[in-house]
């Protein structure tokens, strides 16, 4: 999921 | 995860144990806003909706479930503890923070990547996070007696952003179609807010004075 990346911040 | 990304996160978690150390130790929120911290509360409650539904690794979940614990109980002391409750500058924090809300959910229902639940909560959680440290450096401008605890919390917390934003730099020249500009922006604007208190952080440290906002 391309959009997904960011949430894997905080 | 990069250098700069985990020394955010430290820093930011630095940032609550430092504030829970006040709290909970000296009993004591003198300086605080309950405001800000009630902000921060539902900041995490609306971004961390995915916390059961999508697993990222076990360093995710944990800081999700410290700032989501630690937010909603420094709520609780402040509000609830009876010797704590008596240290709240209450006639200090009067920054209208509910008027924040409303803004932050509409831009959040007009701007965003994704017009569904969890997206439009998680930006929100973004533009809210962005001005929720504002009724902080209010009450940080009215208080005559900064202590050291206070300053260090807030010098943490705006830390935090900055690191977030070299992380960010660095993910973009790292990592392939790494473009997302709500947060980016947020962020700036977030980081931004602090520029003065910075100033005036390093100002006090330099010439060893204590920390005092100009009204």
């Amino acid at each position: 999921d391309d959009d997904q990346h960011v949430k894997d911040e905080l | 995860m990069n250098i700069f990304r985990l020394a955010g996160d430290m820093t930011h978690l630095a940032s609550v144990l430092v504030l829970l150390l006040k709290i909970h130790t000296i009993k004591s929120c003198a300086g605080i806003s309950l405001k800000t911290q009630e902000l921060f509360a539902i900041v995490f409650a609306s971004r961390y909706l995915d916390i059961f539904t999508d697993f990222i690794s076990l360093y995710n979940t944990l800081m999700k479930l410290i700032f989501l614990g630690s937010s909603f109980s420094i709520v609780w002391y402040i509000r609830r503890h009876k010797l704590v409750r008596r240290s709240y500058d209450k006639d200090q924090d009067t920054f209208r923070h509910y008027f924040l809300l409303l803004p932050c959910f509409i831009l959040a229902l007009l701007i965003n990547e994704k017009f569904t639940f969890k997206e439009v909560m998680w930006t929100f959680s973004l533009y809210l996070e962005a001005v929720a440290i504002l009724p902080q450096l209010v009450l940080l401008q009215r208080t005559k007696n900064i202590d050291n605890l206070t300053g260090q919390y807030v010098f943490l917390l705006g830390a935090y952003r900055g690191l977030y934003i070299l992380n960010w730099i660095y993910r973009y020249f790292t990592e392939p179609h790494y473009v997302h500009w709500i947060p980016w922006i947020s962020g700036l604007v977030q980081t931004l807010l602090y520029a003065d208190f910075f100033y005036y952080y390093f100002e006090s440290w330099k010439n060893n004075k204590k920390l005092q906002l100009p009204a």
